[in-house]
């Protein structure tokens, strides 16, 4: 099982609607893809017509398991809206494990533990952050091979992705790890010169760790996250579909997936 | 002192950009305006050209107090590029304060204490705060005496608000508050049917709390924020700042001020 996590602490670049492009892309190639929405506001739950207020089990019996014991992915895994991809859904309970975990051994290896028990169940596995550092971010981080990086192409993202880098820094060294990460620019609108002048600031920057292509602003994602369906299976040949379809392979690359 | 939050869980939908630009409105009228950054992510602070990974003191120091001696607001205010704006920066240090206040009586009441002691000082308190549910929004909700919600015109979005409006009632009935809200549509394209549609959702959902305007998508904003500048002050003339000076009016008259 290959694990990418998806992360930013800026809010709103676009986390949520990455897992979700790529996890149907995955799936139409015939891949048994899990997706997990480790973000309390549960955007990626709401995705698929589920309720974070109201929703037994979640995420959060992984991480605080019920009386009755331990639960495992298969557990609480739920079918979606789109065939060989299973959602992890987030409850909004998860608010509160900051608080109940301080201190507690192992709090960051929660995540890594119950997918290792998954390993031969699923092809790939993509985890949805919330925009803050915290308990659920160290543990997508700790699980994951692979780190994505969406970056609206516009000046004060930079330099929040800036701050992005520093915390990522720390945390790997704080976990003794190294966890390759590509930046995927995104929401980027080509009638506009800001947009353009910050995506050369980008690749300036982070060089051979920003991926040469971009995602274009396409409001047709916001109609398939209305209807519920995966991007590819909502209108396959919109303009931000084929980008995520160029994305994936980059990152296939990247994976030594074939 | 008028004390103003502006939250919403769900990320990137203009909260700090509603922060600097009513603030910016505000000190054009001649008031004195402080502002909060209570995001680790620091976005506020970057909009005015300083670097939450190396400021002293910030924020962060009115939780934590340093070994010299507890500091005041006068000793953490910056002065900004607005002249009557002044800034308390955030420091990425906050992102420690969850687990660092764990237990501490008191720990919701930081800011509003702060905030007392400097009541003469300002007319205005704006307080930004980051996408999630934790300390910082917890002083920001108990400080405040009215609340903001940007709320993106799209349909999750407005899902995304019925939690945010679960987490507010939760967190109000725990402190035995009222605090106010008032929803204000932003982002809102006119081109598209999927604004218009879902600006009429939040209309008939929310009635009375919701701003009978809106916010228009506006790219100079983003021009604004690179320049380091508030909108009013960058390009005066544009629909986004007319149409928060017309927010503005209306908040005031909901504060009862003249
Ligand atoms: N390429 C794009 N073109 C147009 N709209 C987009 C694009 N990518 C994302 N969006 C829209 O932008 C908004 C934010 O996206 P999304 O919720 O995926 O971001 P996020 O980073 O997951 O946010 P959060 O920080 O709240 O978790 C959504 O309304 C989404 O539909
Ligand atoms: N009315 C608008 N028209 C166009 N762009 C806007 C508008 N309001 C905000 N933006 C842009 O949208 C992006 C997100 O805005 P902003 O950073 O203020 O949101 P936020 O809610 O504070 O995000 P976070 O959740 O990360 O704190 C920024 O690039 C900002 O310039
Ligand atoms: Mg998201
Ligand atoms: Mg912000």
């Amino acid at each position: 099982m290959h694990v990418w996590a998806v992360a930013n602490q800026k809010g709103g670049v676009g986390k949520t609607t990455t897992v979700v492009a790529l996890a149907g892309l995955l799936a139409d190639q015939g891949k048994r893809v899990l997706i997990v929405d480790l973000d309390p506001h549960g955007s990626l739950t709401a995705y698929f017509k589920m309720d974070p207020d109201d929703i037994e089990p979640s995420l959060y019996d992984l991480f605080v398991p019920p009386d009755s014991g331990a639960l495992s992915i298969g557990k609480v895994g739920r079918a979606t809206s789109s065939e060989g991809v299973t959602l992890l859904p987030a409850s909004t309970a998860l608010a509160t494990l900051e608080r109940k975990m301080i201190g507690q051994e192992g709090m960051g290896l929660v995540l890594s533990r119950a997918l290792a028990d998954a390993w031969d169940a699923y092809d790939f596995a993509l985890l949805d952050t919330p925009p803050v550092l915290g308990v659920l971010m160290i543990n997508a981080l700790a699980a994951a091979e692979q780190l994505v990086i969406p970056v609206q192409t516009e000046f004060l993202a930079i330099k929040g992705l800036e701050r992005m880098m520093h915390t990522l820094k720390m945390v790997m060294k704080s976990r003794h790890k190294i966890l390759p990460y590509v930046v995927m620019p995104t929401l980027f609108d080509r009638r506009t010169s800001a947009s353009i002048g910050s995506l050369r600031v980008l690749r300036d920057e982070y060089g051979d760790a920003c991926w040469t292509d971009v995602i274009p602003v396409d409001t047709r994602l916001r109609d398939a996250s209305r209807a519920g369906i995966v991007p590819s299976q909502f209108q396959p040949g919109t303009r931000s579909v084929r980008a995520y379809q160029h994305f994936l392979s980059y990152l296939l690359h990247l994976s030594n997936v074939d």
